[in-house]
């Protein structure tokens, strides 16, 4: 595995997102998962529509009745992935683009740009979670965000973040072995996370959380896709 | 009988920030993220959440000091304000971990 990895330099990922006042991280999640695994397919980078699961995609979990995709009300990277394999596939952005809140379904299954044809839970292991990430392209994972809401910068590294309270969805686009933490004494190698907050967010809409200590839960929820272009 | 109602003999907890440092550095992340505030009382409610989030991010440096924490957009919500409208992955049993959908094999990264 290479020491660092960063897909943007490899022009899978597409420009930083606003989710705006909307719970709608998971589709912001998604659809970078979508879009990173269509180019790693067909080398062309095309920007996918949120809009689409934001207002049609109601999937629930099988195991978990309780949670279910519900446009600015949350959801989960998993279900938006079993609503794609059923719906047909995911639109281009600029054909049904972002508003920031639920309207009515506006899906047309010729516009469809990629399909999902389908997806895997990565087991909760840092290296698993690195090579699926070299291999696969981007990776949809949750995180707890309790440190977010304050970060403008730098490799963060909390002392005490709980694994348990994944609230965010965010997106694996790389990683670096030359972050420092002075706690731990050390340089710490850390993930390179694109965020849904806009680019005046963090460090250019990205986030640098320190590797190897499943730090905020990042190894909990991680997910990838397999994307099959719409003929 | 004298009138029985409860009067309030103590002072609001939260100091009055009108004119205060923290209104000052209000006032600039006002115009640095582009915020209005309908009301007074929203601008004085606004405020008193934001001298609230300075203090967190204080505590969040201290928690995390490889990282820099300080103002951001956000600094006008409380966490849960923030939470509902900027996060948005349900709540589900994790179990094991992965929820819908098989677990990948896996992979062998020896060498």
């Amino acid at each position: 595995l290479p020491k660092d990895f960063d897909w943007r330099e490899k022009g899978a990922v597409t420009e930083v997102k606003d989710q705006g006042a909307c719970g709608s991280c998971w589709a912001f999640s998604t659809t970078g998962a979508v879009e990173g695994a269509n180019f790693v397919s067909t080398g062309k980078l095309v920007s996918l529509s949120e809009q689409q699961l934001v207002d049609c995609d109601k999937a629930c979990d099988p195991k978990d009745k309780k949670a279910c995709d519900n446009g600015c009300g949350g959801g989960l990277m998993t279900n938006a992935y079993e609503y794609l394999e059923k719906a047909g596939g995911l639109e281009e952005e600029k054909s049904y683009p972002y508003t920031g809140k639920r309207g009515h379904c506006k899906f047309d299954p010729k516009k469809v740009a990629v399909k999902v044809l389908n997806f895997t839970n990565i087991p909760l292991d840092e290296d698993q979670i690195t090579a699926r990430l070299v291999q696969h392209g981007p990776l949809s994972v949750g995180i707890n965000a309790v440190f977010m809401q304050t970060y403008i910068g730098g490799v963060s590294c909390p002392l005490i973040c709980s694994k348990k309270r994944l609230n965010h969805g965010v997106l694996l686009v790389g990683y670096g072995s030359k972050g420092f933490s002075i706690l731990r004494l050390s340089n710490k190698p850390y993930w390179i996370i694109k965020n849904s907050w806009g680019k005046k967010w963090g460090d250019n809409g990205y986030y640098k959380l320190c590797r190897g200590h499943d730090m905020c839960g990042i190894n909990s929820m991680a997910s990838a896709v397999l994307t099959q272009v719409s003929s | 009988l004298e009138d029985l109602t409860i009067r309030q003999v103590t002072e609001d907890r939260l100091p009055n920030l009108l004119g205060t440092h923290t209104e000052r550095k209000f006032r600039v992340f006002m115009s640095d993220y582009g915020k209005s505030y309908s009301t007074r009382e929203e601008y004085i409610h606004r405020l008193g959440i934001f001298a609230k989030n300075v203090l967190k991010a204080a505590e969040h440096q201290m928690m995390d000091p490889t990282a820099v924490h300080g103002v951001t957009q956000f600094s006008d919500l409380t966490e849960e304000e923030f939470k509902r409208m900027y996060t948005g992955v349900v709540d589900v049993d994790r179990g094991h971990g992965g929820v819908v959908g098989a677990e990948a094999p896996q992979l062998d990264i020896k060498g």
